[in-house]
Order: structure tokens, then C-alpha cells, then sequence
């Protein structure tokens, strides 16, 4: 799969942008939280495109966002 | 009470209805 681009987004509508983003992000997302990877996904949409095109390209930010998304979900849900 | 509806689940290949980019 070819990498996304911030050309391609900005080629789509902003919702369609998200949900490029979205399923580029939940394989990652689910190999290192199966049970949540739905949830996570959905938290970390929240944050702007740009940086989430970063993320993609950056494992070691990615992984640090999403274990910052798992702390908040484990607060949220007590 | 938390609001049980946040965040929006993320489901592949489903059209995603959470907020667009602002």
C-alpha cells in the first residue's frame, strides 16, 4: 500500500480525509491494542490532519500518542 | 457519570462519522 500523502488528502472532502486517515492508522493501532483499536482510532481523529499524516510516518510518535489514548480512555471509563 | 458515546468508535470500512478536521 502506497503511502498517504498530504496531497491525496487534500484531494478528498474533510470527511473522506478522516477516513483515509482512520483505516491507515487501525492495522497499527490494532496490532498493539486489539480491544480498543476502535476507540483509540476514533480519539486520535480528533487530532489535526498534518499531525496525524506525521504519526503515519513516525512509529515512535505514533505508539507514544496511542498509549497517551489509552490512558485517557482507562480514566474515562471508571 | 462519563458521557459513555465519547470517543467515536473507528470501524474499517465504515464511513467515519466523527468531527472533520476544523
Amino acid at each position: 500500500q502506497e503511502p498517504l500523502t498530504a496531497s491525496m488528502l487534500a484531494a478528498a472532502p474533510p470527511q473522506e480525509q478522516k477516513q483515509m486517515l482512520g483505516e491507515r492508522l487501525y492495522p497499527l493501532i490494532h496490532a498493539m491494542h486489539p480491544s480498543l483499536a476502535g476507540k483509540i482510532t476514533g480519539m486520535l481523529l480528533e487530532i489535526d490532519n498534518s499531525e496525524l499524516l506525521l504519526m503515519l510516518e513516525s512509529p515512535e510518535s505514533l505508539h507514544s500518542k496511542i498509549e497517551e489514548a489509552v490512558a485517557v480512555l482507562q480514566v474515562h471509563q471508571m | 457519570s462519563s458521557n459513555a458515546s465519547w470517543p467515536p468508535e473507528f470501524q474499517p470500512g465504515v464511513p467515519w462519522k466523527g468531527i472533520p478536521n476544523i
